[in-house]
């Protein structure tokens, strides 16, 4: 998966 | 902001429920990843942070037994289906990912930006809105309004920053408060009470 699947916003 | 206005003056008035119950669901919506990942110990206190003050505020606002005769029941009449059916019909279709948890956050990304849209709403009907409430309101917007900056920055600087959903969300969200902001900056301007054309 790409970084889209590390939501670190809030 | 808003928890201060309520505790400070035992009164919830111009505060639209619903709203806020729409922000308690988003927000439980939205972290849920809480229980299964780690980003960063500000991470994960801001989301405690923002689900406890979303829950505090609903709680004073129902159950307080001097704030909820504050609040104007039948002036708050904006319909939840309006917006929790269409935002919910769109996570299912348009996502990254179609799992449990990626459906709910997308979920989440859409009502958020429309769950301002019953205060919007109380607050063209309400003659005399508080300086807190307006205040409140435009710190809202003001709030996701900055988050654009912040991704234009990060767009230029991360190599797979594409979050196309986040930010079309986050600019109609930002879109919403428009006429909002107009109306906020005159009357700041002229030093005077806010008051929304009807």
């Amino acid at each position: 998966d790409g970084e889209w699947a590390r939501h670190d916003e809030l | 902001v808003l928890l201060l206005k309520i505790r400070a003056t035992r009164s919830c008035r111009g505060i639209s429920l619903k709203t806020q119950e729409l922000y308690a669901l988003v927000f439980i919506c939205r972290y849920l990843d809480l229980f299964y990942s780690y980003i960063s110990l500000y991470n994960t206190v801001m989301k405690v942070t923002y689900l406890a003050t979303a829950f505090s505020i609903v709680r004073y606002m129902r159950f307080d037994k001097v704030v909820r005769q504050t609040y104007d029941k039948e002036q708050d009449t904006f319909r939840y289906i309006f917006l929790i059916a269409p935002c919910a019909l769109l996570a299912l279709v348009l996502n990254h990912r179609f799992s449990p948890t990626e459906v709910l956050w997308t979920f989440s990304i859409y009502l958020e930006a429309v769950a301002i849209l019953p205060q919007l709403v109380l607050m063209q009907r309400t003659q005399n809105i508080d300086n807190l409430t307006a205040n409140y309101v435009a710190l809202l917007g003001a709030y996701r309004g900055f988050y654009i900056l912040n991704w234009i920055y990060r767009f230029a600087t991360e190599k797979h920053y594409r979050q196309w959903i986040v930010w079309i969300s986050g600019v109609a969200q930002t879109a919403l408060y428009a006429d909002f902001f107009y109306y906020y900056a005159l009357c700041w301007k002229a030093n005077q009470r806010l008051q929304l054309p009807a």
